[in-house]
């Protein structure tokens, strides 16, 4: 069975995409056999990994809709061992259309169990800064949540409602539901607030507050512009360094689960 | 009658919560009489002016319920001449609420349309990261949206579907609603994709980019943590600076429309 991961936070912009497509690669670079969904409206982590919009046929819309598989919706990536879901902007009607159904908040994991046994080792769904019925399904989904968080105040308040949610669906709908991690985003050390910050969460938070701390690194930004994860397009720059810390980081914390 | 404007991007993290609040209180400083209204289950706007979340009494939901009007729901901040309907977590069921009603697109503009004349003289709304009916509501009320735009990649593609959003809205909801212009926020020098980005909006977009571009700028980021916009926490700053700029940029413009 894959380690399905859910990578959330409602607040915008703190690195859940880039989290998702780089750590997606630093997996598989690793020997990981690894599968992207993206449950994004906007499609940023089908972008980022190539995946034009305009030959995005089969995506995740298809699947929660039970109109398609996943193995058929799956596309391959220029990434060795990653494949993803792509996103399209029906995703942005999936609240109300699947709003009257009973299992509506099951529709994702239901796709995910019907994936042959050994298909992937590892599956990372990206999630719209939202805590909509798109962001449940991938909670319900899930073993666990991964939470980038930027070192800003904005993104610190933001925490505790998160981990409320995930109480809630914990509850309700996947008692198996676990937080698998912080993982601090954007740090730029010449920022006062953002070393604040860090000590704020990792106070607050402890060991679920990931060693690796991924720095403010532009080529980071530069790369979704070539439709291509970091580690592609410069591996040796602090970003993608950061990300490959991040995967073994996650695999040896799962060693010890 | 007061000019409504609507700062809404689906992208996250692109500064519309920073402009609300930095656009409001220069708009007020050059002597405007302003109202934000935090549409944002998230509440960062009623934050970033101090209005901490268990003094938030009646809020932008009671007003959306018809349980409040604007008048009683509009606190004062510690900025002269800007009140502030705040932002509660309950804003995360408007949209099942509502979703039954008739008039569930218009329930912010009637609010807004029964304030006494005179009130205000600018009222900016602050939305939530998503297209949903909060934002929705937010562009039926406005006559214009201001878009704030991160100079990155993947807020470039997020561009196209709020420009066909907004042409949706204005077909059927708010014929009278037009782009105010597009703010390019965040803007660093030395990275290369950021210029590539401003040549790209000004060629794709021409008059409708303000002139004004907010610098990244590290005191803006401090200010929401001590509850004060920027331009009350350092003025002399390059981003007080830029938000000053905008507001008579905005204002210039409005004497010629
Ligand atoms: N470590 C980093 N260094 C520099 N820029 C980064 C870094 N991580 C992400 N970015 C940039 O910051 C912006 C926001 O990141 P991203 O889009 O991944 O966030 P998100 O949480 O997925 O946003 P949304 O809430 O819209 O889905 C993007 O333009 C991205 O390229
Ligand atoms: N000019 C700037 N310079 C430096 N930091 C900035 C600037 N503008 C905004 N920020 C910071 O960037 C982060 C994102 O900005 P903000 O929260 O205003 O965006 P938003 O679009 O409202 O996000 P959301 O989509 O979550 O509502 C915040 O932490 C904010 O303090
Ligand atoms: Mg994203
Ligand atoms: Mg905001």
């Amino acid at each position: 069975k894959p380690r399905v991961l859910t990578i959330a936070n409602q607040k915008g912009g703190v690195g859940k995409t880039t989290t998702a497509i780089n750590l997606g690669t630093a997996l598989a670079a690793i020997g990981e056999r690894v599968l992207l969904i993206d449950l994004d409206p906007q499609g940023n982590a089908s972008t980022g990994l190539g995946i034009e919009s305009r030959v995005r046929k089969l995506s995740a819309f298809d699947v929660l809709m039970s109109e398609s598989t996943i193995a058929e919706a799956a596309v391959p990536t220029d990434v060795p061992r990653v494949s993803i879901v792509p996103a399209t902007m029906d995703l942005l009607g999936a609240e109300i259309t699947l709003a009257a159904q009973r299992d509506r908040t099951h529709r994702l994991k239901a796709a995910i169990d019907a994936l042959p046994d050994g298909a992937y080792s590892y599956i990372l769904i990206d999630c719209p800064p939202s805590l909509n019925l798109l962001t449940i399904n991938a909670m319900a989904a899930a073993d666990g949540v991964l939470v980038p968080l930027q070192c800003e105040f904005f993104a610190l308040e933001g925490l505790s409602q998160l981990l409320k949610t995930v109480e809630q669906v914990r509850a309700s709908v996947n008692p198996a539901l676990e937080i698998q991690g912080v993982v601090l985003t954007m740090f730029d050390p010449r920022n006062n607030l953002a070393g604040q910050v860090i000590r704020d969460v990792r106070q607050f938070l402890g060991p679920k507050v990931f060693e690796t701390v991924i720095p403010r690194n532009v080529r980071v930004s530069e790369a979704p512009s070539y439709g291509k994860p970091v580690l592609l397009y410069d591996l040796k720059c602090a970003g993608s360094q950061a990300y490959l810390k991040l995967a073994s980081e996650i695999i040896q914390r799962e060693r010890l689960l």
